[in-house]
């Protein structure tokens, strides 16, 4: 009664506004308190229905009389067109993903028991065989190649997309063990490339024992530095895997933003490899440097060193206390670190 | 989730300098499907 008084009042206002309009502001003043009572009345009289109707049937029980259930039109409509056509779609869907993901999975469907299990599932054995030529580098991931080359001039840049660029110093952490040299350097170092390769390790003990911020904009990479950028989809395997036989040196590990690394994302967010969170792995192989950067996103929740199992990523804290400085780690022994095989498993990204 | 590889491997520079008979070259393209364990790229010796 007072919403309904309310409603009366406020409408009498309005009309004292616009005189002209007063018919109209009286007849919507009874539309909405109407159609609410009817509302109320049809709803009442649907409750005393079935009431009514369950009373019958307690009867009906009482006398030993079993009522039979009788399909209206609208059962059947819904039992042959709904029913049916949802099924069929559904064994579809199932079937695309049993063909292009339960397949290779190493256990049956029903033995994972969240989604999450299935996100980091493992492989049959043999479902990727490794390439073990002695002169190839091998794919650590299920992926799409967005972008490779070889990293040339002034801070190393790596094109996001198109007028997106970010550094590799960036990427990697301003303490990188990256073999960059000075911009004024690049002749003089073509003279002592010699001494320089007759001790490739000599720059990574000299950059672990008093690593330094490079000056990203002055700095070059040396000649044969390569990159390459591999996006995983939803529902690819997200396992890495080791790309060659290396010594991994050291993790760093970058508390940052989960923003979807997806095409759309990337034409918009800039730096957005460097905002997001990220495992860094830095090592050697046989022909010098090798890092592998593990880069979460959206549907990623945290990142999973198996090399480290104790690392634990996309923590709430850290993530609010977001800074430009990564948490750091080296692996002992000094100089061996930890040794991986061409195929190991490396890491994995976790869903939550 | 994106994966980003950096490494050094043997480039036209070792070519003049060692006995390297090759350089790296990448065996795939900008778009391209790949799987764990397929080749990313080769050198010859």
């Amino acid at each position: 009664t007072s919403f309904v008084k309310k409603a009366q009042a406020s409408s009498r206002a309005r009309a004292s506004f616009s005189s002209g309009s007063a018919n109209n502001s009286q007849g919507n003043t009874f539309l909405v308190p109407g159609a609410t009572v009817a509302t109320l009345l049809m709803l009442g009289a649907l409750h005393a229905r079935r009431l009514y109707d369950d009373k019958k049937v307690e009867e009906a029980r009482e006398k030993g009389i079993e009522v039979e259930f009788k399909p209206d039109v609208k059962v059947i409509c819904l039992c042959y067109i709904f029913d049916n056509a949802t099924s069929t779609f559904h064994f579809k869907v199932l079937g695309f993903l049993d063909k292009h993901y339960l397949e290779e999975a190493a256990l049956p469907l029903e033995e994972y028991t969240s989604l999450r299990e299935f996100f980091v599932r493992t492989l049959k054995q043999g479902s990727r065989p490794i390439d073990h030529d002695p002169h190839c580098l091998v794919s650590p991931v299920d992926g799409i190649i967005l972008r490779f080359g070889e990293l040339k001039g002034a801070g190393a840049m790596i094109e996001q997309v198109k007028g997106f660029s970010y550094s590799v110093s960036s990427l990697l952490g301003a303490s990188s063990f990256l073999p960059m040299i000075a911009e004024g350097d690049v002749h003089e170092e073509r003279e002592d490339s010699a001494v320089i390769e007759n001790t490739k390790k000599s720059w990574w003990r000299i950059s672990l024992a008093s690593p330094k911020v490079r000056d990203t904009v002055s700095s070059c990479p040396m000649k044969g530095l390569y990159y390459c950028v591999i996006y995983l989809k939803p529902g690819d395997y997200h396992r890495i895997h080791s790309p060659v036989d290396w010594n991994v040196l050291g993790r760093r590990h970058f508390s940052g933003r989960l923003f979807p690394v997806n095409e759309r994302a990337t034409k918009t967010i800039r730096n957005l490899y460097v905002e997001n969170e990220r495992v860094v792995l830095e090592g050697l192989w046989q022909e010098g440097f090798m890092a592998i950067a593990a880069i979460g996103a959206t549907n990623i929740g945290s990142i999973e060193l198996f090399i480290e199992p104790e690392l634990r990523t996309n923590r709430p804290r850290k993530r609010l206390l977001h800074s430009e400085s990564p948490e750091e780690r080296v692996y002992e022994p000094e100089g061996v670190g930890v040794m991986l095989k061409k195929g190991d498993e490396v890491a994995a990204f976790n869903m939550g | 989730s994106t994966v980003v590889l950096v490494f050094q491997a043997p480039s036209l520079k070792s070519l003049e300098r060692e006995d390297t008979t090759s350089e790296f070259r990448f065996s795939i393209g900008r778009g391209d499907k790949i799987r764990v364990g397929e080749a990313l790229g080769k050198w010859q010796n």
